[in-house]
């Protein structure tokens, strides 16, 4: 493991608390796509069923468990927990995210490393995972006025896309034999996506004040 | 070998 890619599990690791923190002690999910992370609990549970089948090292299994175990605890909270739920922006939060799913399977099904099982869940999630944001920047977008916590969630977030790039370029320098179209181009397409995000949370870091997206 | 870190990132 190199620094890159420990710098880019921790920055997901830490977006991660982040949300919960805000979930759990303010009871709020206030701006929080709910289909965004339904999409996430979607992704960890067909990426990481080789939890039951391979072992790659104890902090792979710990942070695997660690992912799918928050991501449905944060669907159960938004969807279930008495409190939480009522400050969920249901009318803003309309992104038919269903539409990403069937195209992300077919996607799978024509273009992966290996036709197996396994290997075309893993593939779904890759490809699933480089869209999965899109309902939260729609639902950043719409209300437009971000608070603190959720622009800091989707920073970091962010963050762990890019130093993800950084370890794979890392990768292909120093090992023999590094080449993962798939991973790279989804990968890419992903840490796209939040390049305007991070213009105005950047923007707004440097002036000291609150994050705002334009209508 | 190829197989067992073909995934060996989250």
């Amino acid at each position: 493991m190199n620094i890159f890619r420990l710098a880019g599990d921790m920055s997901h690791l830490f977006s991660i608390l982040l949300l919960l923190l805000k979930i759990h002690t303010i009871k709020s999910c206030a701006g929080v796509s709910l289909k965004t992370q339904e999409l996430y609990a979607l992704v960890f549970a067909t990426r990481y069923l080789d939890i039951f089948t391979g072992y790659i090292s104890l902090y792979n299994t710990l942070m695997k468990m660690f992912f799918l175990w928050s991501s449905f605890t944060i669907v159960w909270y938004m969807r279930y927990h008495n409190v939480v739920r009522r400050s969920y922006d249901k009318d803003q939060d309309t992104f038919r995210h269903y539409f990403l799913i069937l195209p992300c399977f077919i996607l799978a099904l024509l273009v992966h490393e290996k036709f197996t099982f396994l290997e075309v869940l893993w593939t779904f999630s890759l490809y699933l995972e480089a869209v999965a944001i899109l309902p939260q920047l729609v639902l950043l977008q719409r209300t437009r006025n971000v608070d603190n916590l959720t622009g800091h969630y989707v920073f970091f977030l962010g963050a762990y896309r890019s130093f993800y790039i950084l370890n794979w370029i890392y990768r292909y320098f120093t090992e023999q034999n590094y080449y993962k179209w798939i991973t790279w181009i989804s990968g890419l397409v992903q840490t796209a996506l939040y390049a305007d995000f991070f213009y105005y949370y950047v923007k707004s870091w440097r002036n000291s004040e609150r994050l705002q997206l334009p209508a | 070998e190829d197989d067992e870190d073909s995934h060996d990132e989250l």
